[in-house]
């Protein structure tokens, strides 16, 4: 695993709750806001069950903590979108909060329902841009939800011990973290690859 | 951003669709290039290696050859990312950079501090 420059996280005390909104200009249409919402609240509750940080999302996009808007092209950070596959989705550092996704990639839920080629996982990539929110960067584990590439199709949603690590050496460990659950996991997972 | 697509061989077995990368499809008549060439185009692969950290220069008039930095971020690359170390575009290493990803820098990222007003 690996920090941003400086090793940058949020700072207020622990525990931590954490507000997010979506911007009132998403642009996107090929998922419901229930479908969005949902892939968002799965994903962040993958770090909350690790970490001693509550996500909770509002109606106050101005008042949010993490901010998360759908944009196509130039949308003034400097950073512009390139339509479809390429970039996906950027996030900032902490403590910004912004969150960032390419409106032109064909965005999924669900892969039996969307059959496309190109379908992306929402809920893959809020994983791992939720990550940068928190404080990581990029890792070389491939497995990890941290390494930045994701294939059209894959579904990555699942922390790994190199992500665990990482974010709990910025946070400390949720209480009802079960570490060892989480180690055996892993490793049966490991084994049947392996097998 | 229609045809032709760059299908790239797929590395990992449990993935076994075809890549249609649009942004970056033309990276894939660079396999097996090798330094000391001058390549039409590879002054964007350039571009993408100095956009994700791989490729710290101060003149960013990237030129067509494939020189000694292209090769060093190339290099750099691999083994960020756990290829191959080869320090040549082979396949695998084609296959991974034209994958769609995260747009934040993969080498100590200062990127996306921002400042509030």
């Amino acid at each position: 695993y690996a920090f941003f420059s400086g090793r940058p996280r949020w700072s207020r005390s622990i525990p931590i709750t954490l507000t997010y909104a979506f911007s009132p200009e998403n642009v996107i249409t090929s998922l419901s806001k229930s479908e969005i919402k949902d892939a968002f609240r799965r994903a962040f509750s993958h770090w909350a069950s690790v970490i001693p940080v509550t996500f909770l999302e509002s109606k106050d996009y101005g008042f949010a903590d993490i901010k998360i808007g759908f944009y196509k092209g130039d949308h003034g950070d400097g950073e512009p979108f390139d339509g479809v596959l390429g970039v996906l989705a950027h996030a900032f550092s902490p403590e910004t909060g912004r969150f960032h996704l390419d409106a032109a990639e064909t965005w999924a839920v669900d892969f039996d329902r969307k059959k496309s080629d190109e379908a992306i996982d929402l809920e893959s990539v809020a994983t791992h841009e939720i990550g940068h929110l928190l404080g990581l960067a990029h890792t070389s584990v491939q497995e990890a939800v941290m390494f930045p590439s994701l294939r059209p199709r894959e579904k990555k949603v699942d922390l790994k011990i190199d992500d665990i690590k990482g974010i709990q050496a910025l946070y400390g460990s949720n209480p009802n973290f079960n570490d060892q659950a989480r180690s055996e996991s892993d490793t049966s997972i490991s084994n049947g690859v392996a097998l | 951003r229609t045809s032709p697509f760059f299908s790239s061989k797929p590395t990992n077995p449990t993935n076994n669709h075809k890549i249609r990368s649009y942004t970056w499809h033309e990276f894939g008549k660079f396999v097996d290039a090798t330094r000391g060439n001058n390549i039409n185009g590879i002054s964007e692969l350039k571009k993408y290696f100095h956009r994700f950290g791989y490729l710290k220069m101060d003149n960013l008039n990237f030129t067509d050859l494939f020189d000694d930095h292209l090769e060093h971020a190339l290099i750099k690359y691999q083994e960020k990312l756990g290829l191959s170390v080869t320090g040549k575009l082979d396949e695998n290493t084609v296959s991974q950079i034209i994958s769609p990803r995260c747009g934040v820098s993969d080498s100590a990222p200062k990127f996306m501090h921002a400042k509030r007003h």
